[in-house]
Parts: C-alpha cells; sequence; structure tokens
C-alpha cells in the first residue's frame, strides 16, 4: 500500500536549510496497524502529508498501492485520495460556519453520493463517536474533544483503506480514547490499514508495529512486543 | 483572585438548551496551583473562558480579584485582561502568517512596551520553550508542538500573575512535556498562581488541588495527596 523510497523534505536553501525529512525509506502492507513516535519537530506529520499525497518531496520516491505519485495531477490525486484514505489531522481542519453533520457528509458530497445515503451515513458516523445529540454544532460550538471526534467520524464515513491519523487523540479523555481506539482495533481487524502519530505509549501499544523517528530520519522500526 | 459564585452557562433555549456549566462555585486564592479534569464536553474550557473575562455568564456572578467583573466595560476588561493573566488555548489561537517572535511580542505591544525590551523579552520566552531556532517561522511552519509551545511562551512573556492552560500538553512529547511542567513549577514557586485544564493524569499530578468537573458541576474538589 504505502512504499516511502529515500524521501527528502527540505525547507529553505543553503545554511538555512531544514531537513523536515532526511533519507526516509518506509513501506507499508495492506491491513497493517502502525504507530509513528517521536520528538516534537522530528517529522512525524511531514511523513504523514508525504504519504496521504498532501504535500510534494523535494527527492525519492512515493508509490501509493504501486502507482508513482509524482506521475499523478492535482485532480487524479484528489480522487485517489478521496477513495482511498481517510485523514485525521492534527489540528482537526473542521469548516468553521458548518454544523458537524454537514463537515462529516463533505468527503461523500465529492464523491457524488446523494444527500440521502450521505445523510444516513454521516449520522452514522457521528454515532459511532458518540456525537448522536452535537449534529447540528458548528465547531465553535464544540469542545476540543467533540471537535476531534467530528473529525474523525469525517475521516471514517468514506470508509476507507487506508486511514492517516496525527494524534488523533491529543484532546480527548480516557473514556473517549478507549472508544476511539475500540474503533481503529476493529477497523484494522475489517482488512483497513491504519497508520496513528502518537506520543501516547497507551495509543502505541494497540500498534503491531512502531516506528520511531528523531530528526527526519526513521532510528527504529520494531513489531510490538505486546501484540 | 478567583471567586466564582453559582454561575450558569447556557447555549439557546427551551428543551434544546444546553447548560455548558450549571450552578458552578469556586474560589482560588493567590498561588495556588490547581488542575481541572473531566470528561470531554464537560465544561472545562467554558469555565477558563468565564474565569479569563473571555465570556458571560448567563446568571451567578463573577469576581477576579474583588472586582465585579460584569461591572466592566470591554475597555477595562481587556486592561485587567492582559496585565493580570497569561492565556493557554486549547487550539493555540496564534495569529497566523505572523512569525513566532511577532506572535510573542504582540501582549508586549497591547501594554504600549518598547521595541527593544519587547524584542528581548520575546526571545528570552521563546528559549524558556525551546524554539530559539524557529522565532521567524511562521504557524504553518511550525510542527504542533513546536505551535503549543510558542503558544506557551505568548502567555508567560507578561510575566501574568494568573495563568490560565487549557490542556497545554496536548500535542507535546513527553521530554517537551516535563520541561513545561517544570516551567509551572518555577512559575508557582514565584507566587503565581496556575490553573491547568488536562486529561492527562501525570500532569495533573503536578498540581496541589485536583478539581474534576461532569455535565457542566463541579464533582469534586481535593488537595492532591501526593503534594
Ligand atoms: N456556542 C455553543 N453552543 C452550544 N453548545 C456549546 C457551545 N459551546 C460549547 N458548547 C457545549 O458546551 C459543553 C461544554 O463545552 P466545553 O468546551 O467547556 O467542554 P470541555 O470540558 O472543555 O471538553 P473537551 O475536553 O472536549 O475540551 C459541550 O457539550 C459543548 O458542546
Ligand atoms: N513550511 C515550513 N517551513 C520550514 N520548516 C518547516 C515547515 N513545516 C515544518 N517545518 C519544520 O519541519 C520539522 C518537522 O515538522 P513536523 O510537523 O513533521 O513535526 P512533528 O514530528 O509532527 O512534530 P509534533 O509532534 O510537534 O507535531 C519541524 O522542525 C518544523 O519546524
Ligand atoms: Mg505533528
Ligand atoms: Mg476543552
Amino acid at each position: 500500500v504505502i512504499d516511502v523510497r529515500n524521501v527528502i523534505k527540505r525547507y529553505g536553501v543553503g545554511d538555512a536549510a531544514i531537513f523536515a525529512l532526511n533519507d526516509v525509506s518506509l513501506s507499508i502492507e495492506q491491513g497493517e496497524y502502525v504507530a509513528i513516535m517521536g520528538p516534537s519537530g522530528s517529522g512525524k506529520s511531514t511523513l504523514m502529508n508525504i504519504m496521504g499525497a498532501l504535500d510534494n518531496v523535494t527527492a525519492g520516491e512515493y508509490f501509493l498501492d504501486g502507482i508513482d505519485v509524482s506521475s499523478l495531477g492535482e485532480n487524479e490525486l484528489s480522487i485517489v485520495r478521496g477513495r482511498k484514505i481517510g485523514f485525521i489531522f492534527q489540528s482537526f481542519n473542521l469548516v468553521p460556519r458548518t454544523s458537524a453533520l454537514a463537515n462529516v457528509e463533505l468527503p461523500l458530497a465529492y464523491q457524488g453520493i446523494k444527500l440521502k445515503e450521505r445523510r444516513m451515513r454521516a449520522l452514522k458516523a457521528l454515532d459511532l463517536v458518540g456525537l448522536s445529540d452535537r449534529v447540528n454544532h458548528e465547531p465553535t460550538e464544540l469542545s476540543g474533544g467533540q471537535q476531534q471526534r467530528a473529525a474523525v467520524a469525517r475521516a471514517l464515513v468514506t470508509r476507507p483503506a487506508l486511514l492517516l491519523a496525527d494524534e488523533p487523540t491529543g484532546a480527548l479523555d480516557s473514556k473517549s480514547t478507549e472508544d476511539l481506539l475500540d474503533l481503529f482495533d476493529q477497523i484494522n481487524e475489517a482488512g483497513r490499514t491504519v497508520v496513528v502519530i502518537t506520543h501516547e505509549n497507551d495509543v502505541a501499544a494497540r500498534a503491531k508495529r512502531i516506528i520511531r523517528m528523531r530528526d527526519g530520519k526513521i532510528i527504529e522500526d520494531v513489531l510490538n512486543a505486546k501484540k
């Protein structure tokens, strides 16, 4: 599914250049459950943006399901992303002044799914994350944890084969965290690929493989002994 | 310092009304270190916004250093806030397309502090949170954890008597979290009042008093046995 080969992501040039990713190679098969950990600024979100075809590499190659992503135009990329990948961003990225329901329906609207089906699937996804009583609230009318759960519902509503989640439990209390991780387990057991960036050990403990980064490099890639 | 009396915060009317705070009373003395915990949606951020005079109560009273906040106009409120309170928001609230340095200087500029002193104090605050090498980066050029640390620097730069922090470590790895909590300890030992909202037990463990909320009410208010 994911095949990152010698990828460099650089910002700026010369002495002031910052290497967010510095020669990273990584492959992830369908159905894997992988956690990515590492200090603040080590390149985790940058790697997720590359894996989600949201950002370009400075050097190296990236193949998503065998397709060379650099050979696709923006239109083809957004179709591939919309069909295959669910994103949970570190800063939620909900559309402001738009209800939780409309936010969750959005990815389905892009796929041309009719209103009746969209509405039914979006309500079901919001129920899964415990937000049935807040479906008409806009982002400013939701607490931090509720916004994060709405973002999770939006990522799951298209039933993506690949879920990329960046700190999905950062704003959640322990009960909501447990519920969410149980949901991820179910998704993975159904054969979908899950990649989770986290700095919380109890979140990483659910994954079958743990990757650690530092200064833009992968410094460790091990199977989770507890699994 | 903080004297909340029978405060209600309600959104909407009639059957659809939501009581974010439902008859909350709380007083905090100068120099206290208090943690506020509770499930997602239980009213923690709403309570912080009331304590920071950023939001109005539906019913009840709020006294900040003995002053009835409802008797002040917006101009007087922003002076009181600017002088006395440092805020760390759950969603960072950095000014976009503005460098970390300029973001941290902002509260000092509001107080009319000259550029030379502003610059020196802002650089020192950014150094305290480990961001000396990112002072010219704008929010989109910072990782999630770096943005959170810039927001912490901005809250501390005015040396406020009261620090209100909402999930200040949500996006931080364990080392950055430890460093930040050490900083809060130093601030509290210097006699400043610290109020931290968190769902992480190791963050709450640093406080001397722990308050728990549920459905807009305070259900527990105990001294931290470990302290
Ligand atoms: N503008 C609004 N309109 C309607 N309801 C609102 C509004 N703002 C907040 N709420 C509701 O008030 C309740 C309390 O919200 P608050 O943000 O204080 O929760 P919290 O304890 O900080 O939760 P979290 O841990 O998820 O950040 C929530 O149920 C939320 O949906
Ligand atoms: N547009 C940009 N310009 C310059 N530097 C950038 C830019 N975007 C990111 N960076 C830098 O790249 C590095 C990697 O950032 P990234 O967001 O991937 O970190 P992260 O591992 O996700 O950290 P966190 O745990 O804090 O979220 C950081 O040091 C950051 O400052
Ligand atoms: Mg990140
Ligand atoms: Mg909150």
